[in-house]
C-alpha cells in the first residue's frame, strides 16, 4: 500500500505541470509528448488498449506495431483519488532526439480515470529521479541511457523560460551535457541529500524585511514536474500573510495585480548562497476575460519526511535559475538563467 | 553525446480548469487532501 500510495502523489501534481518535449517509442518510432519530471522516476504513455475518455485525446501507444515490443506480463496501479491509472508493463527502444535507449521499461495506461488527462496537453510523463523512487521495476529512462554509455557526461539540465510569447525556446532540456549559453554566472554546486527526490538542504527562506522560514535548515526538492513553490502549512499561510494573499474556494491564493511593485523580495538560501525571486517572478500572471489574475506562486504541502519540513522549488523557482542534475557526482548546480 | 529536447510550455491542467470554470467541481469530486499527499513517503500511522 506504501508503493501505491507513493505513486498516486505523482498523478496529481501533473495537474500544475506545464513544460513537455516529444519522445518516440517502439520500432517504428511512435511520438509522444511527456513531461520531463525530475519528481518521479518513471515512464509511462497512453496505449492503444486504453478505454478511457482521456486516452481518446492523446497518442497512444500501439504495441502490435512494434518489431521491437517486449511484452512484460505485470501490471502496474496508480492510485488516483477517485480511481486508478492502470496499466501493464513492457520494454521497448525509446528515442529522445537522436539518442536511441535499448529496451527500455515502460508503463502503458490502460485506464486513465477522472476528467485530469482530457485536459492535459501531454500524453504520458519521463521521470527524471533516482530509482528508489521508481514505482515499474527496472531501471529509469536517464539510468538506462547511463547503463548504456548513451551519454558522455552523467548530467542533464533544464533551462526553462517563463516569457513564453517571445522566447524561443520555451525550454531546453538537454540530455548529457550544460548549455553555457543559458545562465550567467558561475554555478553554484549543492550535493543531494537523499537519493530519491533531486533533494537537497537548504539553508533558511528569507522574505525581505520580515524574518525568515526554517531559520535552522530544512530539505528543498528541485522538481519540474510541478510549477508551483511548495513549503510547510505553518510557513506558507505567514507567507502568503506577508505578500497580501488571499484565499479563493479553489485553495489557490490570489493577489491585487496593482501591489506587485509593493510585494518583498523573497529569497532561498541554498549552499550559502542567495537566490532571490521578486514578486514578479513569484506571481504568476493569468489571463482570465479580458483581465489578467494574479496568483501566489507559493502553494502549502506538509511533507513528513525524515528529514523533516521540506519545500519544494518548481518552475516558479526553476525559470529564473539554470539547474544541472548531476547524477555523476550527486549533485545539483544552480545558476542565473 | 549530448542531446537537446525543445520543451514546450503550455496552460496546467489546474489553469486550464480554472478557465473553464470547472476547477472547483474537480477539487469537490477528486479530494483536494490529495494534493499534499505527493511528496509524503510514509505517514505515521494513523494520520488522517
Amino acid at each position: 500500500s506504501l508503493r501505491l500510495r507513493r505513486s498516486s502523489e505523482k498523478i496529481y501534481n501533473f495537474m500544475d505541470a506545464q513544460y513537455y518535449g516529444e519522445i518516440s517509442v517502439g520500432s517504428p518510432p511512435q511520438n509522444f509528448s511527456v513531461i520531463f519530471d525530475t519528481g518521479s522516476a518513471d515512464l509511462w504513455v497512453p496505449s492503444s488498449y486504453c478505454v478511457s475518455q482521456a486516452c481518446a485525446f492523446h497518442r497512444r501507444f500501439k504495441a502490435f506495431e512494434s518489431k521491437t515490443f517486449q511484452h512484460d506480463g505485470r501490471s502496474f496501479g496508480i492510485h488516483y483519488g477517485s480511481g486508478h491509472l492502470l496499466g501493464v508493463m513492457g520494454r521497448d527502444t525509446v528515442k529522445i532526439g537522436d539518442m536511441t535507449i535499448l529496451n527500455q521499461e515502460f508503463g502503458e495506461s490502460v485506464y486513465e480515470p477522472g476528467s485530469v488527462f482530457v485536459t492535459a496537453k501531454f500524453d504520458g510523463v519521463l521521470g527524471l529521479a533516482y530509482q528508489s523512487l521508481a514505482e515499474i521495476l527496472g531501471n529509469p529512462v536517464f539510468d538506462n541511457m547511463l547503463a548504456q554509455k548513451i551519454v558522455d557526461q552523467p548530467v542533464f539540465s533544464f533551462y526553462l523560460s517563463r516569457r513564453t510569447r517571445t522566447s524561443n525556446p520555451q525550454g531546453e532540456l538537454l540530455l548529457g551535457g550544460i548549455d553555457e549559453t543559458m545562465y550567467n554566472g558561475s554555478i553554484n554546486w549543492l550535493p543531494v541529500s537523499v537519493k530519491r527526490y533531486w533533494q537537497v538542504e537548504m539553508d533558511s527562506v528569507v522574505v525581505q524585511g520580515a524574518g525568515s522560514f526554517c531559520p535552522s535548515g530544512c530539505h528543498a526538492i528541485l522538481d519540474t514536474g510541478t510549477s508551483l513553490i511548495g513549503g510547510p502549512t505553518r510557513d506558507v499561510m505567514r507567507l502568503q500573510q506577508l505578500i497580501g494573499a488571499t484565499p479563493t474556494n479553489n485553495g489557490e491564493f490570489v493577489i491585487d495585480c496593482t501591489r506587485l511593485s509593493s510585494l518583498p523580495r523573497i529569497t532561498f538560501i541554498l549552499g550559502g548562497k542567495e537566490y532571490t525571486l521578486t514578486s514578479e517572478q513569484y506571481v504568476r500572471k493569468e489571463a482570465f476575460g479580458i483581465n489578467d489574475l494574479c496568483f501566489s506562486g507559493f502553494q502549502a504541502f506538509d511533507i513528513i519526511s525524515p528529514e523533516g519540513p521540506m519545500w519544494i522549488l518548481g518552475d516558479v523557482f526553476l525559470t529564473e535559475f539554470y539547474s544541472i542534475f548531476d547524477r555523476g557526482l550527486d549533485r545539483i548546480g544552480l545558476a542565473q538563467a | 553525446a549530448m542531446v537537446r529536447v525543445a520543451l514546450r510550455r503550455v496552460p496546467s491542467i489546474r489553469a486550464q480548469l480554472r478557465t473553464q470554470g470547472l476547477l472547483e467541481d474537480f477539487l469537490k469530486e477528486h479530494r483536494p487532501d490529495m494534493f499534499n499527499r505527493r511528496y509524503a513517503q510514509c505517514f505515521p500511522p494513523g494520520t488522517p
